[in-house]
């Protein structure tokens, strides 16, 4: 453990916790894609899938938990408690798309080829293009409210950090997963454009409005 | 175990 992966995981969890509490104070999840959502259940699910079978540490384990149930409980909240709100029309990037090229490149390129191992590499291909259907979503309607910005700055960054958390592995213990690097460089790469918004844009009070 | 040292990241 180390600062760049304690702060990655705390951005992590941030937004995360932005994303629950803006749905649940404002009783509505407009503009918020249901489809990334469920990509990223399927992400915790098919990657966490080792806590039956390994232990690493209680940190670990808890932020294993809380990622699970975080995960369930905004799909919960989305498609059945405020259902109502959800903007369907608007979220219409087909999944399948990023599912199955995950899943085939996962079976060709992976560590071991093992049911766990390939699933655990799913969830890190999978894991680095499940924004796409939220990114979508806000190129789509031109604009984001600002907690929703607030929400994918946490999230995007929180990739960010875990690559300088590489780089410090790799220099201190000489540890690297290069599975782990280029999804997380890819990942964080499609975040680049929102980045520059927010900051420009967000940062400054002004609403993220895409340009016509 | 193998898998242990390959996945020890959230």
């Amino acid at each position: 453990m180390n600062i760049f992966r304690l702060t990655g995981d705390l951005a992590h969890l941030i937004a995360i916790i932005i994303l629950l509490h803006k749905i649940w104070k404002s009783r509505s999840c407009a503009g918020i894609s249901g489809k990334s959502q469920v990509l990223f259940a399927l992400v915790y699910t098919t990657r966490y899938l080792d806590l039956v079978t390994s232990y690493v540490s209680i940190y670990n384990t808890f932020m294993k938990f809380v990622f699970l149930a975080t995960s369930y409980a905004t799909i919960y909240l989305i498609y059945v408690k405020f259902k109502a709100t959800y903007d369907h029309n608007h979220d219409t990037f087909r999944i399948e798309f990023l599912i199955l090229p995950s899943l085939a490149l996962a079976l060709l390129i992976n560590h071991y080829f093992n049911f766990l191992e390939v699933l655990w590499t799913f969830s890190i291909y999978l894991e680095s293009v499940a924004i796409l259907p939220q990114l979508f979503m806000v190129s789509k309607t031109g604009e984001a409210e600002s907690i929703t910005s607030h929400y994918l700055f946490a999230l995007g960054s929180y990739r960010a950090l875990y690559i300088l958390n590489w780089i410090y592995r790799y220099a201190t213990e000489g540890h690297y997963d290069l599975i782990a690097i280029v999804a997380g460089v890819v990942q964080t790469v499609l975040y680049c454009d929102f980045f520059y918004l927010y900051i420009t844009k967000v940062l400054k009070g002004k609403k993220l409005q895409l340009p016509a | 175990d193998v898998r242990d040292e390959l996945h020890d990241e959230l």
